[in-house]
C-alpha cells in the first residue's frame, strides 16, 4: 500500500 | 514604504486563483529584489512558493523587507473587480501595516482603491536545496492539465515514471487503468523536452497535481521535474519575471 508522506521530510526549516 | 505598480494586474489576479485552492492564508513577503509567497498547504503535503522579481513592476519601492499577511479567498474576492488590462499598484506601510491598498487603472478614466485588511501569519520557511533533478520535463501547460484532469476518473494516485521512451502517467482503479505517454517533440505546437539522467518513477496524488494545473493560464508551458525519493517540482514560469512552483511529496510503498 502507499502512503503519502509530508513536505517536511524532506526539506530542512530555514 | 511598500509601493509597487505591476502592469499586466491580470498576473497577479492568475497567480491568486492558482494557489487559494492550496494556500488558505498567506504572507506577501517583499523585499527590495521580490515579492515572494512560500506556504505548505493545510495537510502539509505539498508548498507552494512564488516570485515575482522587482523588474516585473514598473515602480518598485521596498524600502525594508515586509511580511504582508493576506487571507487569499478575500484577496480573490477584492481581484475579481479587476479589469483584463487594469494594472494594479499595491501600496502598504513600513511598520506592520494594518493594511493593502490596491488601485486598479484601466485605460479609462476609472480608478478603483481598494484596502484589504491584512493579518499576523506565522509561517515555518523550509529551505529547499537547489540541487539539480534527475529528469526534468517541459510540455504544454494545458495538456499536462488535461492528462491529469482525464486520469482522475480512474483513481487517486498517479505513477509519473521517464523512461527512454517517454514520461507516462499511469492511474490504477477500481473500474480500470489507465495509461498516457507523452513522448519528446520537436513539433512547435507541441513541443516537449526530456532530460533524463537516470530513469526515475514516483507516485503521486491527483487531488494535488489537479490543484497545481490551476496556475494554466499562467505559463504555455510546464515544467516537471523528479528525482528519486525527493518531492516533484511542478514549475509554471511568468516570462522572465519568476514563476510559482509547487512541491509534492511522493506517496511510498509502506
Amino acid at each position: 500500500e502507499t502512503v503519502q508522506t509530508y513536505i517536511r521530510q524532506y526539506y530542512p526549516l530555514n | 514604504m511598500f509601493e509597487a505598480q505591476l502592469v499586466e494586474g491580470k498576473t497577479f489576479k492568475a497567480i491568486i486563483e492558482a494557489i487559494k485552492d492550496l494556500v488558505v492564508d498567506c504572507n506577501l513577503d517583499c523585499s527590495e529584489e521580490e515579492v515572494a509567497i512560500q506556504s505548505m498547504d493545510s495537510a502539509h503535503v505539498s508548498l507552494v512558493a512564488v516570485r515575482l522579481s522587482a523588474s516585473a513592476f514598473s515602480n518598485y519601492r521596498c524600502d525594508r523587507p515586509n511580511s504582508l499577511g493576506i487571507n487569499t479567498a478575500n484577496m480573490s474576492k477584492i481581484l475579481k473587480m479587476l479589469g483584463k488590462d487594469d494594472s494594479i499598484t499595491f501600496k502598504a506601510e513600513d511598520e506592520s501595516p494594518d493594511s493593502l491598498t490596491m488601485l486598479f487603472e484601466g485605460g479609462k478614466s476609472t480608478i478603483a482603491d481598494f484596502e484589504l485588511k491584512l493579518m499576523d501569519i506565522e509561517t515555518e520557511q523550509l529551505g529547499i536545496p537547489d540541487t539539480p533533478y534527475q529528469c526534468t520535463i517541459q510540455m504544454r501547460a494545458d495538456e499536462f492539465q488535461r492528462i491529469v484532469r482525464d486520469l482522475q476518473v480512474l483513481g487517486d494516485t498517479c505513477t509519473i515514471s521517464c523512461g527512454k521512451e517517454g514520461v507516462r502517467f499511469s492511474v490504477t482503479g477500481a473500474i480500470g487503468n489507465g495509461n498516457i505517454l507523452v513522448r519528446s517533440s520537436d513539433e512547435d505546437k507541441d513541443k516537449v523536452t526530456i532530460n533524463m539522467e537516470e530513469p526515475v518513477e514516483l507516485n503521486f496524488a491527483l487531488r494535488y497535481l489537479n490543484f497545481f494545473t490551476k496556475a494554466t493560464p499562467l505559463a504555455e508551458n510546464v515544467v516537471i521535474s523528479m528525482s528519486p525519493d525527493v518531492p516533484v517540482v511542478v514549475e509554471y514560469p511568468i516570462e522572465e519575471f519568476g514563476h510559482v512552483k509547487f512541491y509534492l511529496a511522493p506517496k511510498i510503498e509502506e
